[in-house]
């Protein structure tokens, strides 16, 4: 990891951060989530707490913009630059901003909240199906008011559950007119409008009005992106228009031809060649979360990191089951140190009501129209402190004679004499206090009872509750190459095997040195398992190798016996 | 025998992305993220600043440290990432 030059970083622990400009890409609610949880990677590990502002100046200001946004550094269009964030300090420093000629998402394509319908506000599903029909975007289809709608559910017509998709015809956003939809035609300088324009604005959003003239009421608001809209280009917003003609060809879907750089776009008008209205497809986007977690990052003083498996590295690349690297976690507790304490009391669920009044005439034919719908939401279990709702644990090892469940700076044990399912959480910072939050790997030496933690590039050895280290793995013999150790199996009594990679080496644990001859190919030992394996121990003579919710389980003879669920049969949960 | 088919780029309005050749396009990024001193150079010296740069990016990127704009290090550079500079931020 890397701090920027004069150790910037904030000089109190409270720190406060406020969203001054949203995205037409996803609901705002999606955004407020994934800013939250991008900040909560950071206070999971850190004495620092984070706290939403609505007004005034707050530490860390957010926004999103195109190119020249009001900064020195202009964004590049779609693709290329993502964001950019300050280091720690006064006025701009601390703040982040966000491309928004890039498609934000949740990183696997869009994101799509529903309003109305009868789905409580749930997220589109897709691909759905309608009358036989795969829809992978939202549909007009079966309506006859030019609603775009989708289904929550993978069938429609089995479990009738909809909603409609963002829609400047059902709301705005920002503005002044308090989230009013669109009223069309509305005037603008004496001219009329029928859609969301981008005239009058100079940083390229969408915009209406929300009465029928904007030069005497002075209503408006920012117009969502619709759920199949294009991005970048010169028609943001709207949808494609199949087929289209481009160069005298027609095209009935998107293209990368006259493109240089592959990119798939399409026509928002019948012809490219006589409007020249284009604008890029949509693709899978990008992880605001992920990229809002990086720019966090620097906004604590943290700049890149060279670990490409580290949040801090400075491309991006989607992660399904994120976790904090553990060159993360050194660099940002070198700055602020370790989380202390338990965690505060979560709050009770605070139950929210929306009420969703709809039109009969709002339903997608085919269905009843259902009336008023109330939904209660409650905060969900912290995934954190429940381990059954875990699916990748940091490690997983045997001491004594119970397992144990590593995740997070919290530890689970199990009892082999017992069905009740996992004890815990308790926190590693209280039984082995010198220990860090994520632990790679851990065994205890069968001769001396010792337990032997990794984390990273170093480790401790904990004899009761006296500590050495923490030392560099090298001294043990490992190379430099070794970025950490994901697993440890007892090899007789006084050897124990070390997993890195698709490698592992045989540690003599008394000389506190690796034997000549290794490293050895997993696979060519242990045929069968995942070579990426995270998780290896020895439990009730059987080897273990964990890849996320799943275990191999390998005999002594190297045969794999049982595959089978960590949640289910170690955990019994 | 079927005749490659030859592809026409146009200009499309508003787009900011503009088709660079590989070279333009390392200069630029080793300008942008802090890896080329910017000051004026010339002739050799260039060369050699532009290659020291390139085994700067390289070794940042974990890619193998050659110095020269290969096809590995071209991708990395057309890949999406952090506005921040590397170096010198």
């Amino acid at each position: 990891y890397k701090t920027f030059d004069g150790d910037l970083k904030w000089d109190h622990h409270d720190v406060t951060y406020r969203i001054m400009r949203y995205t037409p890409d996803m609901d705002i609610s999606l955004v407020d989530d994934a800013f939250a949880r991008a900040f909560k990677v950071w206070s999971d590990v850190t004495p620092l707490t984070f706290t939403r502002l609505f007004d005034g100046t707050a530490d860390i200001m957010i926004s999103f913009g195109k190119a020249d946004h009001g900064d020195p550094y202009p964004f590049d269009g779609k693709n290329g630059l993502l964001a950019h964030a300050y280091p720690p300090g006064e006025g701009m420093q601390g703040d982040a901003h966000f491309d928004d000629d890039e498609y934000w998402t949740l990183g696997k394509g869009a994101a799509v909240k529903t309003h109305y319908g009868n789905a409580n506000g749930a997220m589109c599903h897709f691909p759905f199906t309608f009358e036989g029909k795969s829809y992978t975007t939202c549909t007009t289809d079966g309506r006859t008011d030019n609603l775009e709608w989708c289904a929550t559910t993978a069938d429609y017509s089995r479990d009738k559950k909809f909603g409609f998709c963002p829609s400047e015809l059902l709301y705005t956003f920002g503005g002044n007119a308090g989230g009013d939809k669109c009223v069309f035609p509305f005037v603008f300088l004496g001219k009329e409008y029928d859609s969301c324009t981008t005239e009058g604005r100079s940083d390229g959003y969408r915009w209406c009005a929300t009465t029928d003239n904007f030069d005497t009421d002075k209503k408006f608001g920012f117009c969502p992106s619709h759920g199949n809209a294009v991005t970048g280009g010169n028609s943001e917003g709207e949808s494609c228009h199949f087929p289209f003609e481009f160069l005298g060809k027609q095209y009935d879907s998107c293209t990368s031809e006259g493109r240089g750089d592959g990119k798939l776009w399409c026509s928002t008008t019948d012809s490219y060649d006589n409007d020249k209205k284009w604008g890029f497809c949509q693709d899978d986007g990008y992880s605001l979360f992920l990229v809002a977690a990086h720019e966090f990052g620097h906004a604590l003083g943290l700049d890149h990191s060279s670990i490409r498996e580290a949040l801090m590295y400075p491309m991006y690349s989607y992660v399904e089951d994120f976790s904090l690297h553990p060159d993360d976690i050194e660099g940002i507790q070198y700055l602020y140190g370790r989380k202390t304490g338990p965690d505060p009391t979560p709050p009770q669920p605070i139950p929210t009501t929306t009420d969703y009044e709809i039109d009969p005439t709002d339903v997608p034919e085919t269905t009843e129209a259902p009336t008023t719908t109330t939904t209660t939401t409650t905060r969900p279990v912290d995934p954190t402190k429940d381990a059954c709702k875990i699916t990748k644990f940091d490690t997983i090892t045997v001491i004594g004679a119970e397992l144990h469940f590593f995740k997070d700076g919290n530890y689970w044990k199990m009892s082999d004499r017992s069905d009740e399912g996992p004890k815990g959480p308790f926190a590693i910072s209280e039984k082995w206090p010198a220990l860090p939050a994520v632990i790679d790997s851990a065994f205890e030496d069968l001769l001396t009872r010792k337990l032997y933690f990794f984390s990273g590039t170093r480790f401790w050895v904990y004899s009761g509750q006296s500590v050495l280290g923490p030392r560099n793995i090298e001294k043990l013999g490992l190379p430099n190459t070794v970025q950490k150790v994901e697993g440890a199996l007892q090899r007789g009594k006084g050897k124990v095997l070390l997993f890195s990679g698709e490698s592992f080496w045989r540690l003599d644990v008394k000389a506190q040195k690796i034997d000549k001859g290794y490293p050895r190919y997993t696979d060519a030992v242990f045929g069968g398992i995942p070579n990426d394996a995270h998780d290896v121990f020895q439990y009730k003579g059987h080897f273990y190798f964990c890849r996320d919710r799943f275990y191999w389980r390998m005999n002594s003879r190297r045969q794999v016996d049982r595959v089978g669920y960590v949640k289910y049969d170690l955990l019994k949960c | 025998w079927s005749l490659p088919l030859k592809s026409v780029f146009v200009t499309f309005p508003g787009d900011i992305i503009k088709n660079m050749t590989d070279s333009e396009l390392a200069e630029n990024y080793l300008n942008k993220f802090g890896y080329m001193d910017t000051m004026k150079r010339s002739g050799f010296q260039s060369m050699v600043s532009t290659a020291k740069a390139l085994k700067a990016m390289q070794k940042q990127m974990g890619l193998e440290e050659t110095g020269e704009l290969d096809k590995p290090t071209i991708e990395a550079m057309k890949r999406p990432r952090c506005g921040v500079p590397d170096v010198g931020n």
